[in-house]
């Protein structure tokens, strides 16, 4: 047997760590898959800091949509989804795709049509708080946001976009390659992360 | 993001991550939580890696996997971290990014780029998470 057991996580997200270092205590043939499921779930349910589950991080239509994905280090089989819509246990729906599929990645729709087939519940994931996100961006004209080299200017317009010409560098970038990375990153945040 | 490496006691790792994204992200825009090498990897014969921040730049590195190989070296965890941020940083030297590494003996660490990052590790023989910050590289 091995000797020792470790939970490691990103960001101060004590409860996920503990729930899944419990995981790593009990009985069960998949104890690794288990606290990873539970963990993930742990802060889907808390919402940790708005970056994980429901009711956070709205896209440009409002919608909160989430990506989660669960990777067995040991058989190497693996299940993911992306841009999942309307279901809120989006570690559970990865770990279906891994048991219940031989594919690696569910994405969309189709991930939404597989979980509802697998049982789970479809309900929306937008709340008061997210609602409130996306209702003060479009009140700041949608600033920040995440588009380049479109017309009209990204940078004091809401979408819909068109795309502008690519033959023109100064049409392309309304600033440097540099200050548009500056630009991006700043908007990285312990609130606004992958 | 949450990304999350474990190893059981029978020497079994697994890796996973949830996700909502970034704030105002273009509708369909899919992060780097659910790309396997980007937002986490693992392989119980050597270790596992997790990675958080800038999603769109992260998918273009795979930096979970690349720690992952470093560690293969023999690489410490938290030095494994450290490669596959700087790797990126030497791209996107504004890139802001935090990583996670555990190796199969259950050595681990973490490293950030852009910003002091920190993380939570629970190991045999303590009775509580622990939250460790470290600065950024």
């Amino acid at each position: 047997a091995h000797a020792a057991a470790v939970v490691i996580n990103t960001w101060p997200f004590a409860n996920a760590t503990r729930v899944a270092f419990a995981a790593l205590t009990a009985s069960s043939p998949q104890q690794h898959l288990d606290a990873i499921t539970v963990g993930c779930n742990r802060c889907e349910v808390e919402q940790c800091d708005f970056t994980v589950g429901y009711g956070g991080s709205p896209d440009t239509n409002g919608e909160t949509t989430l990506d989660a994905m669960i990777l067995d280090g040991t058989t190497m089989d693996m299940g993911a989804v992306a841009q999942l819509r309307r279901i809120k246990a989006a570690i559970h729906v990865a770990r279906a795709v891994l048991h219940h599929t031989s594919h690696s990645i569910l994405a969309g729709d189709g991930a939404l049509e597989f979980a509802k087939m697998m049982g789970f519940q479809e309900e929306s994931l937008v709340t008061p708080y997210s609602r409130a996100l996306h209702a003060e961006w479009k009140q700041q004209h949608c600033q920040p946001n995440y588009f380049r080299n479109v017309v009209p200017a990204q940078n004091s317009s809401c979408p819909p976009f068109k795309p502008a010409g690519w033959g023109n560098d100064s049409a392309m970038y309304a600033s440097s390659p540099d200050e548009e990375q500056q630009r991006v990153q700043a908007l990285v945040t312990q609130q606004n992360h992958d | 993001t949450i990304g999350m490496v474990v190893l059981d006691t029978k020497g079994d790792m697994a890796a996973g991550t949830s996700s909502n994204g970034a704030n105002h992200k273009v509708a369909g825009r899919v992060g780097d939580a659910a790309v396997p090498g980007a937002g986490a990897y693992v392989d119980s014969a050597i270790g596992g890696a997790a990675a958080t921040g800038d999603g769109d730049v992260m998918m273009r590195f795979l930096p979970s996997f690349h720690a992952v190989q470093e560690m293969a070296k023999g690489v410490h965890p938290r030095v494994a971290c450290e490669r596959a941020l700087v790797r990126i940083a030497s791209k996107y030297p504004h890139f802001k990014g935090g990583m996670v590494c555990l190796n199969r003996m259950g050595e681990f660490g973490g490293a950030g780029h852009g910003w002091n990052f920190s993380f939570t590790v629970q190991a045999t023989g303590m009775s509580e998470p622990t939250v460790v910050h470290v600065d950024s590289i």
